[in-house]
């Protein structure tokens, strides 16, 4: 799976994931990335991509999620990433998740051992990393 | 004004013993993609416009599991699925089934802004790709050799893997980390690779 997030100058957020699905997969599955809030959502508070365990990531809405605790919980991007890795995951469900919000910040998440992942900032940050 | 950002990934889920070439090839791919959007957004881009961007360029490229170097399905197959949603407007565009679709995130983003509907798969989704033009491949295209050979082995293995791939170096791995307690879905998890 790949994704991508943006929040733009004009602080618009936008998501897009892109997959090939499972090896071995049965025909016809269909898994995360294309369903609306599980492995892609965008709102006017953040933007989120999601990767690893479809039928997990599916079970805890993971994308909306983040959204949701920022909304109604009121935590920060990277606190809401951490919140949904660690509570919305079932027991063994494999997951990453890279999110930005609306006032420039980037935060990324996953209980992998390791996701391929890039991230940078207006400010001049950026990231390339494979391993926690 | 508001300050851009982006993040990208390629997938979860790493096989721990990813050699070093590997690795470092992937941190090309997505410092390449990282440099583009810098680029798109220090030129005032739009933010589904770079997202956009970046994941044509991941699907295009096979190293992680999308577009080209996709999974396989139990067929030997590709399907492949993308999604776009535009945060603000909160329009939102996704496609599944595709076999034929170079760059299934275009053609997401052409659901969101050309159709009356939020997501097509399989037939009806191979048909508006027709409809709308986007640049078709044979299946062929979207297999690598990497890829036939990690569906044999999780035939072999009987499983279906949740999104990692098992590593190219064949069954011999297996055996080789036979005695490593860390399991996943039955199987060591240093077989598996990326996504």
């Amino acid at each position: 799976t790949v994704g991508c997030v943006v929040v733009d100058k004009e602080g618009r957020c936008a998501a897009a994931t892109s997959t090939g699905g499972l090896m071995n997969k049965m025909s016809g599955r269909i898994g995360d990335s294309p369903i609306i809030g599980s492995g892609t959502y965008a709102c006017k508070l953040c933007a989120v991509s999601c990767t690893g365990e479809g039928e997990a990531i599916l079970r805890g809405t993971l994308a909306r999620d983040v959204a949701a605790v920022m909304e109604y919980k009121g935590l920060g991007l990277q606190e809401a990433v951490n919140f949904v890795i660690k509570e919305r995951l079932d027991d063994g469900g494999k997951a990453g998740l890279i999110a930005v919000s609306n006032k420039g910040e980037v935060a990324y998440g996953f209980n992998t051992n390791g996701m391929f992942r890039g991230c940078a900032a207006e400010d001049g940050f950026m990231e390339v990393g494979i391993w926690e | 004004m508001g300050r851009w950002a982006i993040a990208l990934h390629g997938g979860a889920g790493v096989d721990p013993n990813l050699p070093l070439q590997r690795q470092e090839e992937a941190k090309q791919l997505l410092t390449r993609c990282l440099n583009l959007a810098i680029s798109a957004l220090r030129s005032n881009h739009s933010a589904i416009d770079v997202v956009e961007l970046v994941v044509r360029e991941l699907e295009t490229d096979p190293l992680f599991n999308s577009g080209r170097g996709s999974a396989l399905s139990e067929k030997g197959t590709v399907e492949m699925e993308a999604s776009i949603m535009d945060g603000p407007k909160r329009r939102y565009g996704a496609v599944s089934g595709l076999t034929t679709v170079k760059n299934p995130v275009s053609l997401a983003r052409l659901v969101m802004e050309k159709s009356p509907h939020s997501y097509l798969a399989f037939s009806g989704a191979e048909e508006f790709a027709r409809q709308q033009g986007v640049e078709l491949m044979e299946n062929e295209y979207f297999i690598t050799q990497d890829n036939v050979g990690m569906l044999k082995l999780a035939k072999e293995a009987n499983a279906i893997l949740f999104d990692y791939r098992i590593p190219t170096t064949g069954l011999e791995c297996c055996a080789a980390e036979a005695d490593n307690p860390l399991m996943m879905n039955g199987l060591p998890i240093n077989v598996y690779a990326p996504e």
